[in-house]
């Protein structure tokens, strides 16, 4: 069976709210190390990866592997009912019919309970190669939620060239043309308003925003986000959650012109 | 302008 307690509420409805618009029906692959999810979106352009680690529970216990399929539609429903400072539950038998989450009130002696029914989901399980990508660059999670809004009122697209003078997003669109450029840049006081960027070569790829600001919906749940990319494979926006925890997205790059 | 590729393209299923 499955025990999973986590201390806030607020960490399970943050991931669910930046995923539930890109999937909509998933798997919550529970095991010994913790509570995976991985999800394509229905055009097959974007993928979601969700780890939270066993060490991100107290206390964790699942003895054995059980899938939960769940629509994330429901789950935010029922999510909606926690306040972000419970003590959140989640529950399941070995070949369970439903999850059931327990909403405890620190302050108050309130406990809502409550069943979602599962889902019998196939799902398309990809392979994620491990990449050393040409270029990393970490920075604030909310610069990178702005730079894609203000150049999505321009453009579809926005081009991410990567090179030893800094990182740029560029877009071209019917009005005009747009660009941010960042540099390397560390902040002693504020750490997450670090902007580090490690370059083994130079990268240039182009990515629809519509997605990018999507995943940015993720911003509240880490100061900082971390982008990978390599030419021609898809870019890895990375949200770090503590122990080890993370909520990943990958994008599929436009190619050609 | 550029085409929007797919992840199958990159990412084999396992």
């Amino acid at each position: 069976m499955l025990e999973a307690r986590l201390e806030q509420a607020n960490l399970l409805k943050k991931v669910v709210d930046a995923i539930k618009d890109l999937v909509q029906d998933c798997n919550f692959d529970c095991n010994d190390s913790g509570i995976a999810l991985q999800a394509m979106d229905n055009s097959h352009v974007a993928l979601v990866s969700m780890m939270l680690k066993s060490e991100s529970f107290s206390p964790f216990r699942c003895d054995r592997n059980i899938a939960l399929g769940i629509n994330l539609t429901s789950l935010t429903k029922v999510l909606r009912a926690a306040q972000n400072e419970d003590i959140l539950t989640l529950k399941a038998e070995d070949a369970p019919d439903v999850v059931n989450l327990v909403f405890e009130s620190a302050e108050s002696d309130r406990i809502s309970e409550y069943d979602i029914k599962l889902m019998d989901i196939d799902q398309e399980h990809l392979g994620i190669p491990e990449t050393e990508y040409a270029a990393t660059i970490s920075m604030p999670s909310a610069e990178f939620q702005r730079i894609c809004r203000d150049l999505m009122a321009l453009s579809e697209s926005v081009s991410i060239e990567c090179s030893k003078e800094g990182v740029k997003f560029a877009c071209q669109g019917d009005i005009g043309s747009g660009s941010v450029t960042l540099r390397s840049h560390t902040n002693v006081d504020k750490p997450e308003m670090n902007v580090e960027i490690d370059l083994t070569e130079p990268v240039s790829l182009t990515f629809s925003l519509k997605y990018l600001v999507g995943f940015c919906k993720a911003s509240s749940l880490s100061g900082q986000v971390k982008l990978c990319l390599s030419n021609e494979v898809p870019l890895l926006v990375e949200y770090a959650l503590a122990n080890n925890s993370y909520l990943r997205f990958y994008l599929a790059p436009k190619i050609g012109d | 302008t550029a085409q929007q590729s797919r992840l199958e393209g990159f990412f084999r299923p396992v």
